[in-house]
């Protein structure tokens, strides 16, 4: 969580979409607010 | 002066005006008042983004991995992923406003993700490239644009009826009818403003929602301040914004101002202190309050250039950073204006004092807070004139202060200087004014436009 923003950001799978085909990576997201 | 100053066109890029000066922005979270100022400190170098690929002869609408090198106010510098260490064809964008996404919107709205055409084929394994530079790394709130367009809402609408400072004389308000909002700036047409022989306005006034300068209806009335009546011989009624259904602002719409406290003494009549010059926005001069009215606000005149009858006279509330205790400026080293006949090498408040008659009123009372507002000298910005205030400039921190900001506007004389507070609402980040549709007024001179 940003102390300063309150905004909680944690490990998400996230599809990527290439010409090749899809696949997933995992990533620090924040999905909404907060 | 700057009233002759024209309308330049638009073309101003700013990521080539900071790359050639090799200037700072001021970051989004430097201004309290715009747009996503308390999310901006999600934002930081090296989020991975999905931005739209122009690098590529497709037909259809087509995206790419980018990485953020560098912020710049609303501004990115950002890289294509693949192209690794080299920066030559980096490229700055708004991200208030551009095609750029978090990691996996692509996917979601079936969008393709293909690389730039230069390195189509410098990688052949796509896959492998992207998961091992993407696991591990952050993008961009998913809620981003959602989160700015909320941001951006404005309690303000055509037709909404204020009290706002009278241009032609700065001692009254008068009443006026919004007419236009754009990115929480307000253009007011005084209501007996009059219209020209092609329906032009006669009289306007531009100002940020938030400024000091305007009021709910019924204010000036309320706290005892001088206030034009409204001139109904004049009509008004071919103008859109007159023929809107009028509605009287109410307080709810406007900012609250810091409760001052009258236990213990408040100011008086005949007070010495020191005091921007509203008139001459980069002079902190001697000043005296001339009236205490009503909830705190005050009436000031600046010592030595008084025409006498009130009318320079300008109402400043009791918590605002444009009047300081005497002796602020000498103790943090700036110039203090004197009035006609004294002389910066002899001149001393005691001295004055005594020659007037008069007493400094009390240092507890001025809102001199310190804060830490995150400005520093060379920092560029985009702010308002004050001096014409429809016009939003380049302009560049030249002084931190305290709480006051001596701002610059790039390419002009230092005689335009103005002295603004650091929770100014006139003061923006690099790029608000793209991001809110707002002509930015780009400094004068031979500077690049692209």
């Amino acid at each position: 969580t940003n102390e300063a923003t309150g905004r909680k950001w944690e490990q998400k799978q996230v599809q990527i979409k290439t010409l090749e085909g899809e696949f997933s990576v995992t990533m620090w997201a924040s999905d909404d607010k907060k | 002066s700057t009233a002759v100053r024209k309308d330049a066109s638009s073309g101003f890029n700013w990521g080539c005006y900071l790359e050639k000066h090799g200037c700072l922005a001021a970051p989004v979270s430097c201004f309290r008042h715009v747009p996503l100022c308390a999310q901006w400190e999600d934002i930081e170098v090296g989020l991975q983004v999905e931005v739209l690929n122009t690098c590529t002869t497709l037909l259809t609408k087509v995206y790419w991995i980018a990485t953020v090198i560098r912020l710049a106010g609303y501004m990115a510098l950002l890289r294509y992923m693949g192209f690794e260490d080299d920066d030559r064809h980096d490229f700055w964008c708004n991200l208030g406003i551009a095609d750029v996404h978090p990691i996996g919107w692509c996917a979601v709205n079936s969008k393709l993700l293909v690389p730039p055409q230069e390195f189509n084929k410098r990688i052949s394994d796509w896959k492998s490239y992207l998961m091992q530079r993407l696991v591990g790394a952050s993008t961009i709130p998913v809620d981003f644009h959602v989160m700015m367009t909320d941001s951006m809402k404005c309690p303000f609408r055509q037709g909404v009826r204020v009290e706002v400072v009278d241009r032609s004389l700065v001692s009254r308000t008068r009443t006026a009818v919004v007419d236009t909002v754009i990115g929480g700036r307000l253009r007011l047409i005084y209501e007996d403003a009059g219209l020209g022989s092609s329906g032009e306005v006669l009289s306007d006034f531009w100002c940020h929602m938030l400024s000091p300068l305007i009021h709910p209806i019924s204010w000036s009335v309320r706290v005892g301040h001088l206030i034009k009546e409204t001139d109904k011989s004049v009509d008004m009624s071919s103008h859109p914004a007159f023929r809107k259904v009028f509605c009287d602002s109410v307080p709810g719409q406007f900012k609250k101002l810091r409760t001052v406290y009258l236990e213990g003494g408040f100011f008086r009549e005949g007070m010495k202190l020191e005091a921007i010059d509203p008139l001459n926005l980069g002079n902190i001069c001697v000043a005296s309050i001339r009236k205490v009215l009503f909830d705190g606000y005050l009436m000031v005149s600046i010592d030595g250039v008084e025409i006498g009858d009130g009318s320079d006279w300008f109402c400043y509330h009791a918590s605002s950073h444009a009047i300081l205790p005497t002796g602020y400026c000498q103790s943090n080293d700036i110039s203090l204006t004197l009035p006609p006949g004294y002389d910066q090498a002899t001149f001393t408040w005691d001295k004055y004092l005594e020659e007037t008659g008069a007493e400094a009123a009390p240092r507890r009372l001025f809102n001199t807070d310190a804060v830490q507002h995150g400005f520093v000298p060379d920092m560029k910005l985009e702010a308002v004139d004050l001096m014409e205030p429809r016009l939003v400039c380049v302009a560049t921190v030249q002084r931190c202060v305290g709480r006051l900001l001596l701002l610059h506007f790039d390419g002009w004389e230092s005689e335009f200087d103005q002295w603004v507070d650091c929770e100014s609402p006139d003061i923006y980040p690099v790029g608000w004014c793209e991001l809110t549709g707002y002509q930015l007024q780009p400094p004068i001179g031979p500077e690049p436009l692209e």
